[in-house]
């Protein structure tokens, strides 16, 4: 879920 | 990165610089509404704060700074710089209508009840409904200059290739943003009527003019 928190878009 | 997802990002920069660059050239901000580009500032600066705590490229932090300057750079030019072009008679739109339930939303639907997360989410949120401010500007005047039409387009093209990105994620990486997904919808879906006016008068070489 972790994962989700990762924002790689502007 | 997919081509979907650059060509956004780019049709997002171009619009931010078209309005920039308007204002700028013309010495004038008639007809942008400054209510909405407040919203904008206030989008990046909230959305952006990861700036500070993770890298993820140098594409990723460059388009950010530039996106956070240059909408700073445009509240200023219309709040100062070019205070006295400011059409502030029209721009009476009620922000608070728009801030406060997507303040109270983002506490209730994120991905994670942390400041960070609430704010990401709050700016995700608030970025689907700031051109509204300028909508109804338009919608009061009757009317919008091409180049702020042109503004227009490119800043509802840049949600709308973003969903064509999602939709190519989805599929090729399994990864998809509800939140993000859904807000980005609304925000495309904003702009239809916008889009259909472009399509059907701009692009024939007509001023935008709403009929009476």
């Amino acid at each position: 879920d972790n994962e989700q928190l990762v924002k790689d878009e502007l | 990165m997919n081509i979907f997802r650059l060509a956004g990002d780019v049709s997002h920069l171009v619009a931010i610089i078209i309005l920039l660059l308007k204002i700028w050239k013309t010495r004038s901000c008639a007809g942008i509404s400054g209510k909405s580009q407040i919203l904008f500032a206030s989008v990046f600066v909230t959305r952006y704060l990861d700036l500070f705590t993770i890298f993820i490229s140098l594409y990723n932090s460059s388009m950010k700074i530039i996106y956070i300057s240059c909408s700073i750079a445009t509240v200023y030019l219309v709040y100062f710089k070019f205070k006295a072009t400011y059409d502030g008679n029209h721009d009476t739109f009620r922000v608070e209508f728009l801030v406060v339930p997507v303040g109270g939303l983002s506490f209730l639907v994120n991905h994670d009840f942390s400041p960070m997360e609430i704010l990401w989410t709050f700016s995700i949120y608030l970025e689907s409904v700031a051109i509204l401010p300028q909508l109804f500007m338009i919608s009061k005047t009757g009317e919008a200059e091409t180049i702020t039409t042109h503004y227009l387009f490119f800043l509802g093209l840049y949600r709308g290739l973003y969903l064509i990105n999602w939709i190519w994620r989805y599929y090729f990486e399994g990864f998809f943003d509800l939140i993000a997904i859904v807000a980005g919808l609304v925000q495309t879906v904003l702009y239809c009527d916008f889009f259909y006016l472009y399509v059907t008068k701009v692009l024939k070489g007509k001023k935008l003019s709403l009929p009476a």
